[in-house]
């Protein structure tokens, strides 16, 4: 093909370029330019190996009675509102499905996911006057489980991982969860731009130190950005990738496929 | 951070009294990996560091006491020249309304810059217009904002971005507003057919400023996006948004050196206030670390 016979025999140099053009970042590409050597192999195929099996991570099990409690953060414009109607949108097709508004800061948030909720032809809950987040997200969960709902997707302001006050807010809204299941959100999801470049290996980490992340939605997938950033974050933190994000409608949404991922990362 | 790694190398060549081509190499390769871990593009890294090396072998080193700061001194200088140097301002003319248009990707922070930037000239009766007829409660949200900012906010018409400009203008003319902006609808640079709308919208509108507003945390695709709205739209400007996080904003190079334009702003928190003047030498001590 094409792209074989334009990588092989590449050049580590050229190899490096194609790792920090994807976002890979420099410390990571060094980092594992040295460990794949330089013996005359095809270094490109062995570094795609390398690489699927670095994002080969098996996905959190769901094995729990309903309501199955999804939540979704991350920084502001990262995508989450529009990622979890697209959630929303797969789920409600053999289940039944609630939305939780938890963005209770954000101008005309609640009209947002409305007319989402709408489209994907779901419930949803939104703050009454003077409700905080996890007010909201307490009565969407009494509510999922009153009337015996499948799935609650909570959808959260978008707040910067720098910000103390915010990710308290974060942490509280998680704990209003485990009110109702101990061990905390059975997906709790962070949805990464594949616009961004090395910022969202720390966006990974503090999201994951502070509310215990356990996967991955890498959006904006579409445009021409590599998204590599999720590299070193998989090899750091072994979080999965559940989903690419791959445009605005509400049927932009695939699964993650690392080989796929790795593929079109070297074209 | 680099002042710390290059502390070390001073104490290697100081007292040499001299600094050789190769020690030189040694500090560039360091400089190098700073900017990439900046999220400085890499070919903008290659070409930077490359002039760099050339400068530096011009300058006098050899007679200096302590040639790594000198050395250390240039880059930033050069660095800062390529930011733009001093900080710029956008000019008010004298007769009719200024019109800014903002453009940029998917969630960049584009309406609310226009509501922030609106409130900073509120002195100039800004009229915003919510020229994004695609995203639900696109409306909505720059409704609200106006009415926080105390901002007239002109409403959609026919569910048409052009159209709403069309008549915000006329609107705008027939006021008196001095100032009107322009929030548009988040688009790839790669979209076609939304690259066609924004051409439409721009020969109705015709901006005085048409900024891209981008994401502070962007990375090395940031040198793309610019150049292709440079050169399918044009820019007159841009806006670093969301630089009240910890990302070191290497954007900022890619987009002075890709698209040529100046940085007129910087948004430092999601509040209305929340917009502040760019300063090249700051934002180069910032992507230095
Ligand atoms: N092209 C593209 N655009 C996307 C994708 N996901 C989201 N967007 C767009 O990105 C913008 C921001 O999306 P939102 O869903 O509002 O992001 P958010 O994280 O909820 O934003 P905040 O709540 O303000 O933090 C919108 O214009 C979306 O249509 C994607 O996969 N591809
Ligand atoms: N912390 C911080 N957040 C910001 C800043 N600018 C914008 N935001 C936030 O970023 C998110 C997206 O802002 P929007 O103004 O909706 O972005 P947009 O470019 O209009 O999005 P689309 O219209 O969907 O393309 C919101 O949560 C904003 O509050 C900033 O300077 N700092
Ligand atoms: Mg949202
Ligand atoms: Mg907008």
């Amino acid at each position: 093909s094409q792209l074989f016979s334009r990588t092989k025999g590449a050049s580590t140099n050229e190899i490096e370029d194609i790792l920090l053009r994807a976002d890979v970042g420099i410390k990571y590409t060094d980092e594992i330019l040295q460990r794949i050597g330089e013996d005359g192999v095809d270094l490109v195929e062995v570094l795609k190996k390398k690489l699927v099996n670095l994002l080969s991570i098996d996905v959190p099990k769901i094995d729990v009675e309903k309501p199955v409690i999804i939540m979704v953060s991350g920084v502001n414009g990262s995508g989450k509102t529009t990622t979890v109607a697209k959630l929303a949108n797969l789920y409600q097709r053999c289940e039944r499905v609630i939305l939780a508004c938890a963005d209770t800061y954000r101008d005309a948030a609640s009209e947002q996911l409305e007319i989402w909720a709408r489209r994907a032809n779901v419930e949803i809950v939104t703050s009454q006057k003077g409700q905080d987040a996890a007010a909201v997200v307490f009565d969407t969960i009494s509510r999922a489980q009153a009337k015996s709902i499948d799935r609650v997707l909570v959808d959260t302001a978008g707040r910067l991982h720098t910000r103390v006050d915010l990710m308290a807010e974060l942490r509280k809204i998680r704990k209003v969860i485990t009110k109702f299941r101990p061990e905390g959100p059975d997906l709790n999801i962070l949805t990464i731009d594949a616009n961004l470049g090395q910022n969202s290996i720390q966006q990974a980490c503090i999201f994951t130190e502070e509310i215990g992340i356990n996967g991955l939605i890498l959006t904006k997938f579409d445009g021409t950005s590599k998204g590599g950033a999720i590299i070193p974050i998989c090899n750091e933190l072994d979080l999965p990738v559940l989903y690419l994000g791959i445009g605005e409608g509400i049927d932009d949404i695939v699964e993650f496929d690392p080989t796929a991922f790795v593929e079109a990362l070297f074209e | 951070g680099l002042i710390d790694r290059f502390q070390l190398i001073r104490r290697k060549i100081l007292g040499y009294g001299r600094i050789t081509e190769r020690e030189i190499a040694i500090i560039l390769k360091d400089i190098r990996i700073t900017l990439l871990e900046a999220d400085v593009n890499y070919r903008v890294v290659k070409d930077f560091i490359k002039e760099l090396n050339t400068k530096c072998a011009g300058l006098e080193l050899a007679k200096t006491l302590n040639p790594g700061d000198i050395v250390i001194k240039t880059v930033y200088e050069e660095l800062t020249k390529l930011l733009g140097t001093k900080p710029q301002q956008m000019e008010f003319k004298a007769k009719g309304p200024l019109i800014i248009g903002l453009i940029g990707l998917q969630g960049t922070g584009k309406t609310t810059t226009a509501a922030k930037l609106a409130l900073k000239y509120k002195n100039k009766n800004p009229l915003l217009v919510p020229a994004d007829a695609k995203r639900p409660a696109a409306y909505e949200q720059l409704s609200q904002l106006g009415q926080r900012a105390k901002i007239p906010v002109c409403p959609l018409y026919q569910n048409s971005a052009k159209a709403t400009v069309k008549k915000a203008i006329e609107q705008a003319i027939g006021q008196g507003n001095m100032l009107v902006i322009i929030d548009t609808a988040g688009r790839l640079h790669l979209d076609d057919e939304l690259i066609e709308e924004l051409k439409e919208i721009k020969r109705v509108a015709r901006f005085d400023y048409r900024l891209l507003v981008a994401d502070g945390m962007s990375g090395q695709d940031a040198v793309n996006q610019a150049k292709a709205f440079q050169e399918k739209i044009g820019l007159d400007g841009a806006i670093l948004t969301k630089m009240d996080g910890d990302a070191r904003g290497g954007a900022a190079l890619s987009i002075t050196r890709a698209a040529q334009v100046p940085i007129f702003y910087v948004g430092t928190s999601e509040n209305l206030d929340g917009i502040e003047q760019f300063y090249p030498a700051r934002m180069a001590q910032r992507i230095m670390g």
